[in-house]
């Protein structure tokens, strides 16, 4: 549900 | 990259280290839950599946690679050097681990960012990562005395999420960033360690050894 975040955190 | 964030990200490379040089020093791994470091190859191994598929970045690909060396170091010289495997307290550590496995990954296949392979697996790793602790805590419950690196490595772990909590919230007031998911995980994670933080902090000010109830 959430939008496609960019994964830039550990 | 905020402060917040690199001191997060210290702290965990920090805790990870003084693992390392506990049970490398001592030769002991008394009184770690190799539950908890199995459930943290899996967390890293299905976080950073996207070391191969998104482009590299001078910053994470370095983190990335460690944790999963060292979280995988650990669980191979609890499993198999001859000396530590000894030392590891077999017949406490009864967590049943796999039970967490199973509620994660099914979380993660209904709530996740996107349903694709990568990110499914991504929310399962950030799920799982939330109750990876509870192994060790329980341990750490039924040890008897708990020695000094045992006690700073679950203080730093614990520590590095709560940091990332205050990452989060400058993220949200600073650059507008939501993320449901690492924010309820993230906190949950922190809450499990509440009991701990309290035991910890107050054992280190009254300078006595620490103890679980």
């Amino acid at each position: 549900d959430c939008y496609d975040q960019p994964k830039d955190e550990l | 990259m905020n402060a917040f964030r690199l001191l997060a990200d210290l702290t965990h490379l920090l805790s990870i280290i003084i693992l390392l040089v506990k049970i490398r020093t001592t030769k002991s791994c008394a009184g770690i839950s190799l539950k908890t470091q199995d459930l943290y190859v899996l967390v890293f191994i299905s976080r950073y599946l996207d070391l191969f598929t998104r482009p590299l970045s001078l910053y994470n690909t370095p983190f990335k690679l460690v944790f999963l060396a060292t979280s995988i170091t650990i669980v191979y010289y609890m499993r198999y050097h001859k000396v530590v495997k000894q030392t590891y307290n077999k017949d406490s550590d009864t967590f049943k681990h796999y039970f967490l496995i199973l509620p994660c990954a099914v979380l993660a296949f209904f709530i996740n960012p996107k349903f694709t392979f990568i990110e499914v697996l991504w929310s399962f790793s950030i799920y799982l990562e939330a109750v990876a602790i509870l192994p060790q805590l329980v341990l750490l419950q039924s040890s008897s005395n708990i020695d000094n690196l045992t006690g700073n490595y679950v203080f730093m772990l614990g520590a590095y999420r709560a940091l990332y909590l205050l990452n989060w919230i400058y993220r949200f007031f600073a650059e507008d960033v939501v993320r449901w998911i690492p924010w309820i995980a993230g906190l949950v994670q922190t809450a499990l360690y509440a009991d701990f933080f309290y035991y910890y902090i107050k054992s280190w000010r009254n300078n006595e050894r620490l103890k679980l109830p």
